[in-house]
């Protein structure tokens, strides 16, 4: 899923808010 | 958890309430609404797949900021993400609604439903074409677009009935998004938990608000639903009628969630 989801998984690795 | 949820959500709004409110009858003019219907299909759709894109980023940073979401494996994350980010944007709408007169707030004013009609069938220009009053049914290349707009308006307005606070639609933003029983989920009683964390908060939030007949009067989960699967259809048959167009004129994250 992640793999389908690359922009996704980007935005939820930037910054831990 | 009350408080991290406001927080979260207003942190994560483009606009303030006051803001929206203050601004409620800046309408869009005669002009600038037949400019935007002048626009071609692929244009219009192309405009509110940019300004969708980026609401669902707002959805995103909240998400991410929602106590306990992160904990959550990244599978999880992403399919909770892909099943409610629109939802989330729908139910905000009610915030940037004027129910008096049928205006959503869109790229700087409030427009109606006729702002977007492009989105179903052909612009105007270099057809010679006058006014769009009239059109014959046959230039309907989208005719389900209309009653998707329709009822997006129809679900704001029902929403913005209830008068709902800032902390009531940011708790409803929150469990539409905390939904435990989207499929795929690996870790699904872990999202269980934190739901019913969330139903908890809400429920004491609306008994000391003396607000407690909301959870009778909100409309049916199902109602959000059929909203996203219309959006689908349309984008589907939109697709059809430009084979070519949608791997590059859309925006990356639009087309990984749909």
């Amino acid at each position: 899923l992640q793999e389908k989801h690359r922009i996704l998984h980007k935005l939820l690795q930037n910054g831990n808010s | 958890l009350t408080q991290n949820v406001l927080k979260s959500y207003l942190e994560t709004c483009a606009q303030r309430t006051e803001e929206l409110q203050r601004r409620r009858w800046e309408t869009f003019s005669s002009q600038e609404v037949c400019a935007y219907q002048r626009q071609s299909m692929a244009e219009m759709w192309q405009r509110c797949a940019g300004r969708l894109t980026e609401a669902i980023q707002q959805v995103v940073e909240f998400a991410k900021r929602l106590q306990g979401f992160m904990d959550l494996c990244q599978h999880d994350q992403i399919v909770l993400l892909k099943a409610g980010a629109l939802e989330v944007v729908l139910v905000g709408m009610c915030r940037a609604f004027n129910a008096d007169n049928r205006t959503v707030f869109f790229e700087g004013k409030y427009g109606g439903t006729e702002l977007f009609r492009a989105l179903g069938r052909a612009g105007d220009s270099g057809r010679g074409r006058g006014q769009a009053e009239g059109t014959a049914s046959d230039e309907e290349l989208l005719p389900g677009c209309h009653d998707l707009i329709s009822s997006i308006f129809d679900f704001a307005q029902s929403l913005c009935a209830l008068h709902c606070s800032d902390s009531e639609v940011a708790f409803l933003c929150a469990l539409v998004l905390l939904n435990a029983s989207r499929p795929w989920l690996q870790e699904q009683a872990k999202v269980a938990v934190l739901q019913g964390h969330l139903e908890v908060a809400f429920r004491l939030l609306l008994r000391r608000t003396q607000r407690e007949e909301l959870l009778a009067r909100l409309p049916p989960a199902g109602r959000l639903r059929a909203l996203c699967s219309q959006h689908l259809e349309q984008l589907q048959a939109f697709h059809r009628l430009h084979p070519g167009l949608l791997p590059a004129a859309f925006p990356p994250l639009y087309r990984e969630l749909f």
